[in-house]
């Protein structure tokens, strides 16, 4: 729209030291944008292994960078993300911008050894992010 | 002064429970977390270190369980989408206590045991869908190539001296032929009718009596003497549940997708499936247990 139009030529489109074609490259191919990150980590570090059998290993990655200020279909956001965004932006820097959270889970299978020595085979839900979204 | 009495407040409000774990605070106020998983995170997050010193299992018994562990989950630990069975727990017991009646090596190859099972770790949302009493052999090359086995298994409730206290346990006389294999070192026998109705009623001390009479197949090698049953070793106990807790997994299984005989009671108990209606995508990418053909 008009307004759309007025209020981006009225603020600074392009930072001063970013030139057009670099501006163009960072949306093209935006970075730090909110995804999915591994974390690898063995049940050793967090001394776990004593009653987690397997896995030896878990990555149950997590999600972090930023949020677009249009977020589209890639993140399958709400229409309550974008009005979070431009409360934000508009009215009051208080109310947080839209966080990168996971959006999507998978199982996990854990073999532990319970307390009394019996060994219990269990899947567990929501164990690892597998898709990331803005909320 | 609205400060300090501010201050006051949360005095108060400290003193009234001074005796708190701290990581007691992060608990369900409901108190319920039946998967168990729960409470060591909630210690770790409140850095608590060491925690009781669990009770070290059976090696043989921890090996068979990894196997298991192989089989149903993929390398990175998430569990195989092709399998098709409802259980979404497994939990593996050795005998707490057990009382030869006869001696192992008795020339008529009869085993008489008596076996206390203590199945404390089921919790209440865990439902038995299916119990294997597993015996393993210790040495292999001593058991013939097949063997016919009969006798009896009784189950009952077990009080703190190990003697049943309700009733005459039931018993379950069973008939059956075993065909010993290079790579299964074990012979199961399906408890399940008689331990169901135990579980399903919180009893969790179990007490198995089991006389087997086993009689010499055809032999490995010409040997003589009779069939010796001193490679038994106690039987472990297996129980295949299925936790209907929130924090458990919970694989949607299609009502009208087709079944082999050996399922098909899981289903006619009643046990997860998916809601009537539900579409395959509300069940996620594992939804479906039986990959699709290629045409």
């Amino acid at each position: 729209g008009q307004g759309t139009v007025g209020s981006k030529v009225q603020g600074p489109l392009v930072p001063a030291s970013l030139n057009l074609s670099e501006y163009f490259k960072q949306f093209l191919f935006p970075q730090n944008e909110c995804e999915l990150h591994d974390f690898r980590l063995s049940f050793s570090q967090l001394k776990w292994d004593n009653w987690i059998v397997a896995p030896h290993r878990y990555n149950p990655r997590f999600c972090k960078g930023e949020c677009p200020r249009a977020v589209g279909h890639r993140y399958g956001s709400p229409v309550h993300t974008m009005v979070q965004n431009v409360i934000h932006e508009k009215l009051d820097s208080s109310v947080p911008r839209p966080a990168c959270v996971p959006a999507n889970y998978s199982p996990l299978s854990v073999l532990t050894i319970e307390p009394d020595g019996s060994i219990a085979y269990k899947e567990y839900e929501d164990m690892i992010a597998t898709k990331c979204t803005c909320r | 002064s609205q400060g300090s009495q501010g201050e006051a407040e949360i005095t108060g409000s400290v003193e009234l429970e001074p005796e708190a774990e701290p990581w007691s605070l992060l608990q369900p106020f409901d108190s319920r977390d039946p998967s168990g998983l729960l409470p060591p995170l909630f210690k770790v997050l409140s850095d608590e270190r060491d925690g009781p010193p669990r009770l070290q299992p059976d090696s043989r018994a921890l090996r068979y369980m990894k196997r298991l562990y192989k089989a149903y989950a993929t390398k990175e630990g998430i569990p195989k989408s092709t399998r098709s069975h409802l259980y979404n727990t497994v939990r593996l017991f050795t005998p707490g206590a057990q009382h030869k009646q006869t001696p192992e090596n008795q020339v008529t190859g009869i085993l008489s045991v008596e076996l206390l099972f203590h199945l404390d770790s089921v919790t209440a949302p865990e439902h038995l869908l299916k119990s294997v009493l597993r015996y393993t052999f210790n040495d292999w090359a001593s058991l013939p190539a097949a063997a016919h086995c009969t006798g009896s298994l009784e189950v009952g409730e077990a009080g703190s001296s190990g003697k049943t206290t309700t009733g005459a346990p039931d018993a379950f006389p069973f008939s059956s032929r075993f065909e010993f294999r290079k790579k299964r070192q074990w012979i199961e026998m399906d408890v399940t009718p008689l331990l169901q109705p135990l579980v399903a009623s919180n009893k969790r001390n179990i007490r198995m009596s089991v006389t087997v009479v086993c009689e010499e197949g055809r032999p490995r090698r010409p040997r003589a003497g009779p069939f010796n049953t001193s490679p038994l070793v106690p039987p472990s106990l297996l129980l295949f549940l299925n936790d209907t807790s929130a924090q458990a997994y919970h694989r949607c299984v299609s009502l009208h997708s087709q079944s082999s005989p050996a399922q098909r009671p899981e289903r006619e108990r009643g046990l997860a499936a998916c809601p009537m209606g539900t579409e395959a995508a509300e069940c996620g990418p594992t939804a479906h247990p039986h990959p699709r053909h290629r045409r």
